[in-house]
C-alpha cells in the first residue's frame, strides 16, 4: 500500500 | 489602482487552462514585482506557484500591494471570451470587490469588458525554498504529456527514474506493464526538441498519473518542461512562460506506507 504525505508538509506548513 | 496589460493575452486564457482542473480557488496576489499565485490542490498533495514578472507586461502598474481570491472555474469561463490574438488587461481599485477584465481585439474595432466578484479566502502561505535537485531532466513538453497520457492506461502511478544514461518512465497493472526511456540528445539542432539530464545522483520515485496529467495541462505554456527530483522532496514540474515567469507545480512521491 501506498500513501502520499501532504505537500505543505514538505514546505513548513501544516 | 491596479492594472496589467498583456499583448500576448492569449498567455492569460492558457493559465487558465493550465490551474482550472487542479485548482478551485486561488489568491491572486499583486506587487511592484509582478503577480504570484500559490495553491494547493483539494487533496494538499500537490502545489502550484505561479510567477508573472512585472516587466513582462505590456503596462503594469500596482500602487497598493492586493490580493485577489478567485474562483478559477468563473475566471476560466470569462478568459474563454477573450479572443486568441486579443490584449487582455486585468484591472482593479485598491480595496475591490471586484476585478474586470478587458479584451481589446488586435484592431482595436472591438473591446469587452467583464466584471467578476472576488472573493475572501483564508489559505496557507508556503515558503518553498531554492534547492539543488538529484536529478533534474529537461525535455520537451509534448512528449512528457503524451508519456504520461499513455502510461496512465497501466495503472495508477509512473515511476520516474534516472540516471547518466537516461530517463525512464514506468508504469504496470492489470493489463500489463510499460516502460518509455529518453536518452540524452546527442546532437540536437533545435533546442526545443532536445532532452538533457542534469545528474548528482540517480534518483527513482513513484508519481501518481492523475496529478502529473493535471500538469500536463500547461503544456500549450512551453516547448520544455524541466522535471526536478530529489530524495525525500516533492517532484518540480516547471513550464516556462515566455519572458513573462514560469509555472511550478509540486508532487509528493508515493512512499510506502
Amino acid at each position: 500500500k501506498q500513501k502520499q504525505r501532504s505537500i505543505a508538509s514538505f514546505f513548513g506548513g501544516s | 489602482m491596479f492594472e496589467a496589460r498583456l499583448a500576448k493575452g492569449a498567455i492569460f486564457k492558457k493559465i487558465l487552462e493550465a490551474v482550472k482542473d487542479l485548482l478551485t480557488e486561488a489568491s491572486w496576489d499583486c506587487g511592484d514585482m509582478g503577480i504570484t499565485l500559490q495553491a494547493m490542490d483539494n487533496a494538499h498533495v500537490s502545489l502550484v506557484s505561479l510567477n508573472l514578472r512585472s516587466d513582462g507586461f505590456d503596462k503594469y502598474r500596482c500602487d497598493r500591494n492586493l490580493t485577489m481570491g478567485m474562483n478559477l472555474g468563473s475566471m476560466s469561463k470569462i478568459l474563454k471570451c477573450a479572443g486568441n490574438d486579443d490584449i487582455v488587461t486585468i484591472r482593479a481599485q485598491d480595496n475591490p470587490d471586484t476585478v474586470t477584465f478587458v479584451f481589446e481585439s488586435e484592431n482595436g474595432e472591438k473591446q469587452s469588458d467583464y466584471e467578476m466578484k472576488l472573493m475572501s479566502l483564508d489559505l496557507e502561505h508556503l515558503q518553498i525554498p531554492e534547492t539543488e535537485y538529484a536529478c533534474v531532466v529537461k525535455m520537451p513538453a509534448g512528449e512528457f504529456a503524451r508519456i504520461c497520457r499513455d502510461l496512465s492506461q497501466f495503472g495508477d502511478s509512473i515511476v520516474i527514474s534516472c540516471s547518466k544514461q537516461g530517463v525512464k518512465f514506468s508504469a504496470s497493472g492489470d493489463i500489463g506493464s510499460a516502460n518509455v526511456k529518453l536518452a540524452q540528445s546527442s546532437n540536437v539542432d533545435k533546442e526545443e526538441e532536445a532532452v538533457t539530464i542534469e545528474m548528482q545522483e540517480p534518483v527513482s520515485f513513484t508519481y501518481a498519473c492523475r496529478y502529473l496529467n493535471f500538469f500536463t495541462k500547461a503544456t500549450p505554456l512551453s516547448a520544455q518542461v524541466k522535471l526536478s527530483m530529489s530524495p525525500e522532496y516533492p517532484l518540480m514540474v516547471e513550464y516556462a512562460i515566455d519572458d513573462i515567469g514560469q509555472i511550478r507545480y509540486f508532487l509528493a512521491p508515493k512512499i510506502e506506507d
